[in-house]
């Protein structure tokens, strides 16, 4: 198995990172090598899995810029099997840097080209943006998970982003799929919740998960203790609609 | 009374367009003149007020590649004393266009230079990113309000935006000033909403608001109707702390 999944949504606060760090967890512990890449320069995957670019000098800023490899920039996590990319503000401000660099959009791809032979899956965070650092993480991807929040606003950005998937594989990425859109943040008690549900259903049958992540303040609390929820809170009601929807994500990918 | 306030943070989904949305609102309500700038390519604020940029071709886009000028594409809203200048998802474009104009931050502040007579308040809505338009947004302003989701990833975001803010003072525009912190979808229910309250309290003291907006659903239904809340349920508990928060903005804005 060799894939790389970037979780991404120009709409912020959906649970992008919270469905990166734990499809990443999950995974791992199902004994498949996993590399996860923080993309984003709020490297907020970095601090849920307790770390932090500060600690020491190689994140990706480093290696997008050519100071290192990302060999050398990935480092082990508290979870066995899953590896961290970890992202600093930095990041910020690479599209200004890499602004005369035709090439700018491939370069992600291609440091983890190196990586590829060593994990079975490589996970990338995406930041909400369809700018420089979004692209690259769709550019280096096979395929997308789309988190969407119960809300509507979150309803309403889904087009910009199947708008944004066609355009990267026409130009840059002929490979990429939609992995799916997972719905998350839902709250039983509201009608907005299942209106939204029902909406993506309608609209994207075949390509909403049935598994939908509940809003589940466990969720939110793990990544202040720096731990992703499997250690945090294994059996909460948020860490079980991860692992129930990791498994689903699997069926689907692995068995095409 | 003449403000150019940025609603700003590069975390998403913490309420930037919701606060947005709101204050323009019930400052329009008091009889100012109110100009609402959806600086940001989703263009949720656009169509939190029942309008989107397809139906004419006049948008922020538009203005800021010098096709059409600020003032001509301004449009009344259904509230009385609140114009909008909405925006289109051809914004994302902006920042591959602009990537060789060493001015290219300077040019909303142009601009909307051209309307700040016509208004008491400018609010702009800024996309969840530090790039070229976020950034556009803090130099056009006088004042940045912040919105802090009551959860530990918006938390630890906020060290950054106080960074880019030195720095843009610093670079491009000295008399930026912060407003304040918002703290936003506050839940009574999570020890979690609490801590981050008492954290904020703790390290802000004297920017962080009284007022706090709770997490009402009421909020998130009202842009699937394109109203404000003010229109949609002008007394649910979350349109109403909106309502007291405006006038704290206010006190401590206009009385210095
Ligand atoms: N299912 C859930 N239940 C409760 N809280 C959640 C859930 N998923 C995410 N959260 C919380 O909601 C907030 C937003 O989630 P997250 O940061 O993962 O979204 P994001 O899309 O990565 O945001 P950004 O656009 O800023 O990158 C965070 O505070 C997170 O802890
Ligand atoms: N106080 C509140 N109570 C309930 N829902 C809210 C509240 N404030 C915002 N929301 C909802 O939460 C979601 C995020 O809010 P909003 O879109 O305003 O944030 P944002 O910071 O502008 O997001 P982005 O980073 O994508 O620009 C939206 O679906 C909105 O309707
Ligand atoms: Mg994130
Ligand atoms: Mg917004």
């Amino acid at each position: 198995i060799r894939h790389r999944v970037c979780i991404t949504n120009q709409k912020g606060g959906v649970g992008k990172t919270t469905t990166a760090v734990n499809l990443g967890s999950f995974l791992a512990r199902q004994n498949l090598a996993v590399l996860l890449v923080d993309n984003d320069p709020q490297s907020n995957a970095t601090s849920s899995l307790g770390t932090s670019a500060k600690d020491d000098a190689d994140d990706l800023y480093q290696v997008l810029t050519g100071r290192t490899d990302a060999v050398s920039a990935c480092r082990p996590t508290m979870i066995p099997n899953l590896d961290l990319l970890p992202s600093s503000p930095n990041l910020a401000a690479l599209e200004f840097e890499l602004r005369h660099d035709a090439d700018a959009e491939l370069r992600l791809a291609r440091e983890l080209a190196d990586c590829q032979a060593r994990y079975n899956y490589i996970v990338i965070d995406n930041p909400p943006s369809l700018g420089l650092l979004a692209i690259s993480g769709m550019v280096a991807a096979d395929l997308l998970v789309v988190p969407v929040q119960c809300e509507y606003l979150a309803l309403e950005g889904v087009a910009a982003i199947l708008d944004s998937v066609r355009r990267v594989r026409q130009s840059l990425n002929p490979d990429l799929a939609l992995a799916g859109f997972l719905l998350t943040l839902f709250d039983a008690r509201t009608r907005l919740s299942r209106e939204v549900v029902e909406e993506m259903r309608r609209h994207f049958p075949e390509d909403t998960y049935e598994t939908v992540i509940p809003r589940a303040v466990r969720l939110a609390e793990a990544p202040s203790h720096g731990l992703p929820a499997v250690l945090y809170d294994p059996v909460s009601s948020g860490t079980l609609a991860y692992q129930l929807w990791t498994a689903e994500f699997r069926a689907r990918i692995e068995r095409g």
